[in-house]
């Protein structure tokens, strides 16, 4: 049996949010350690990997590890159905084809609970190998997702580069070209507006700005989001999620061939 | 001209 519990039942629906579009279907596999799930989008250039640790539920049960195929957009349809204030409970019963979402209010005035059919999944678990990166980059998740909206406007690809000046974001398309340049910031009072950038090597590298928007439907997961780069490695652009993980995304770099 | 390179290229299955 597994069973866990969130009070904050909004931070799931955040986390569905910020992954549905990019992944159709991925197993979520249920540990003593965690919730958690790896998937590629269907183009196989970008992995998402989620982490819940267990100790970030009110009630977390796991008797044994189970893996749970899910169709991400009809999870998404599900947790839309809970109240920003709901506490969600989601379980699974050993043996079953099923997982069963409960939304309780704030109040206990509304219960529900939904159904949702599981399904098996052929997905292919990819090691992800611990790497030292050439900079890293740390800024407000909402100023990133500013930068790549504004980005796509003009291209299609963006050029990231960290230097001593700070760190760049550049396109160019049809109408011409951009740059936006973001230099360290540390000396704000509130540290969710800080800029922070630890670099040993510079580093340029050019991905596709489609992959970077979606990422960025993370951003209502975090105040900061960090970029690490390594030349000719997938950048990782990570949304921590408050005292309980993380999400992940990876994408691969466009290389001249 | 640059191409896109897929993530299998960097991360093997484990």
């Amino acid at each position: 049996m597994f069973e866990l519990r969130l009070e904050q039942g909004s931070l799931l629906k955040k986390v569905m949010e910020a992954i549905k579009d990019l992944v159709n279907d991925a197993n979520f596999d249920c540990s003593a350690t965690g919730f958690s799930m790896q998937a590629m989008d269907s183009s196989h250039v970008a992995l998402v990997a989620l982490l819940l640790r267990s100790e970030g539920f009110e009630h977390y049960r796991c008797d044994r590890n189970i893996s749970m195929g899910i169709n991400l957009a009809n999870m998404a349809k599900i947790l839309k159905c809970a109240g920003n204030d709901d506490i969600v409970t989601v379980k699974a019963d050993d043996g079953t084809d099923s997982v069963t979402f409960m939304f309780e209010s704030p109040t206990q005035d509304k219960i529900s609970d939904f159904e949702l059919k599981l399904m098996d999944i052929d997905s292919e678990h990819l090691g992800i190998p611990e790497a030292e990166y050439d900079a890293i980059v740390r800024m407000p998740s909402a100023e990133f997702a500013r930068i790549c909206k504004d980005l796509s406007s003009i291209g299609d690809t963006v050029v990231i580069s960290v230097t001593k000046e700070g760190v760049k974001f550049s396109t160019r398309g049809d109408i011409g070209t951009a740059n936006i340049v973001c230099r360290q910031n540390t000396s704000v009072d509130k540290p969710e507006e800080a800029t922070i950038i630890e670099m040993k090597e510079m580093v340029s590298l050019t991905f596709a700005l489609r992959y970077m928007n979606s990422f960025a439907k993370a951003t209502p997961l975090a105040s900061q989001v960090t970029i690490s780069l390594s030349s000719d490695l997938p950048v990782v652009v990570e949304y921590k999620i408050a005292e309980m993980g993380y999400i992940r995304f990876y994408l691969a770099p466009k290389i001249e061939e | 001209l640059k191409s896109q390179t897929r993530i299998a290229r960097f991360f093997r299955a484990s």
